[in-house]
């Protein structure tokens, strides 16, 4: 049978849809764990914010699809969570290995950590659903309105949903595709180009607490010895 | 993982990104 654009698409949504079968879109036993062995426990906060977000997307992917699509994005936006809880609990495992410590109070007490990480999920699944040919402009953005909406409610698309600093967005992404084995070469080029995009450009915007930090980190370093230039 | 350029030192992970100990 030949590869098209759509089979492309199709085989890849599949393929996420297998690897999250086993996966749940609430903390599993591992997580919930972790969450009580917190010096402050998280999961009330973590479950709350997750159905927060939930509606405000599927209303902003009504917004942008067409309001009869609001069962859809919800249907998405499930997928996304499945993602953000197995990555969170990944991630906590390979932080467990790596500092000997099994209390993550301040990581999962973090709003923005959760924010970043769940937005960066449902950057893997929308970007799955829009299919890598699509995005290489295979179609065309003018070949017709669904697909150009579609490609719309790619990167940076869900900073604005959640209401998300890039900057904050850009530092889980390497810790996701670590976390993450099975994420595929195309989705792991897809999120590489996110970061570009983020360096060279969204992480300069006047809002960004990059200034702060910037300016921050120049007071801190007032008093210090000036580094060679070269560094 | 070989696709992706990985700029974190070994010692580094989420846990300093988001300022936590």
């Amino acid at each position: 049978v030949p590869q098209t654009p759509i089979r492309a698409a199709m085989n890849s949504i599949q393929q996420l849809r297998v690897e999250l079968t086993s996966a749940s879109d609430q903390p599993s036993h591992n997580l919930q764990v972790y969450f009580k062995n917190c010096t402050v426990d998280p999961s009330e906060e973590i479950t709350k914010r997750v159905e927060e977000l939930g509606q405000v997307f599927s209303q902003k992917f009504a917004q942008a699809v067409g309001q009869r699509s609001e069962g859809l994005g919800r249907k998405r936006f499930n997928l996304g969570a499945q993602l953000y809880y197995k990555v969170m609990e990944s991630m906590l495992k390979s932080e467990e290995k790596r500092l000997s410590v099994q209390n993550f109070s301040k990581l999962l007490n973090n709003a923005t950590f959760h924010t970043s990480l769940l937005a960066c999920a449902m950057e893997v699944v929308m970007a799955t659903y829009v299919g890598n040919s699509l995005k290489n402009g295979a179609f065309g953005r003018g070949s017709g309105a669904s697909d150009s909406v579609e490609t719309d409610l790619c990167f940076p698309w869900i900073l604005g949903v959640f209401q998300l600093h890039a900057f904050d967005f850009y530092k889980v992404i390497e810790s996701f595709i670590k976390a993450e084995p099975t994420l595929k070469h195309d989705m792991m080029k897809h999120l590489e180009h996110c970061e570009h995009l983020i360096m060279e450009n969204l992480a300069w915007r006047a809002d960004s607490p990059l200034f702060d930090l910037l300016k921050q980190s120049c007071e801190e370093g007032a008093g210090e010895q000036a580094e060679p230039p070269a560094t | 993982s070989q696709d992706y350029h990985f700029g974190l030192e070994e010692h580094e992970g989420i846990s300093e990104l988001f300022d936590c100990d």
